[in-house]
């Protein structure tokens, strides 16, 4: 465990309680893809499985949990509690031209093939395209509100200090996760266009960030 | 072979 570790896991909680208390408060998912959470409810299921059979820390067991529950209280609120705010006709990106790719590739490359390995590797490439289908709503409809815009910031945040991390590890440890690292690399690449809007529109402007 | 025996990151 080092610093960017750490603030990364941090900002990624962060990030998921921001977008879970907004939609609780307003009662609304208005801006949200339901499509992009159910994405990562799936990426954190098949990457957890883990916690049946390795136990790695405390701390490790208690945010794996945490991250679950708060994703799958995410998708509870848009398709059942407000899903008459789930704005269905914007979030229309075609999950399958996602989905298909990345099962194809976690079977072709990955460490082990083992099936908690492809499904280890099936999480890491799909959460690298998982944030996907928002982005592209809110290109769709031109605009996100300003806390939709923090909740993104805090999750490229987590991405960016992952790869910190990853190069303290390599630096101090040699530890190289090959995989991990390529996926997290695209991941952090689709937030840079983001971060510049963020700071361009959202922190000079008047709480929405409309797009060009 | 296997380069990461236990994915300990989250």
């Amino acid at each position: 465990m080092n610093i960017f570790r750490l603030s990364g896991d941090v900002c990624h909680l962060i990030a998921i309680i921001i977008l879970f208390l907004k939609i609780w408060r307003s009662k609304s998912c208005a801006g949200i893809s339901g499509k992009s959470q159910v994405l990562f409810a799936l990426v954190f299921t098949t990457r957890y499985l883990d916690l049946f059979t390795s136990y790695i820390s405390a701390y490790n067991t208690v945010m794996k949990v945490v991250y679950l529950l708060l994703a799958y209280s995410t998708v509870g609120l848009i398709f059942f509690r407000f899903r008459n705010s789930y704005d269905s006709e914007s979030d229309s990106f075609r999950v399958e031209f996602l989905l298909v790719p990345v099962a194809g590739l976690s079977f072709l490359e990955n460490y082990a093939f083992t099936p908690l390995e492809i499904l280890w590797t099936f999480s890491i490439y799909l959460e690298s395209v998982a944030i996907l289908p928002q982005l592209f709503m809110i290109t769709k409809t031109g605009e996100a509100e300003s806390i939709t815009a923090h909740y993104l910031l805090f999750l490229g945040l987590y991405r960016a200090l992952y790869l910190a991390n990853w190069l303290w590890r390599f630096h101090t440890e040699g530890f190289y996760d090959q995989i991990a690292v390529v996926s997290g690399v695209v991941q952090t690449i689709f937030y840079c266009d983001f971060f510049y809007l963020y700071f361009t529109r959202v922190l000079r402007g008047s709480g929405k960030m409309s797009l060009p | 072979g296997t380069l990461i025996e236990v994915h300990d990151e989250l």
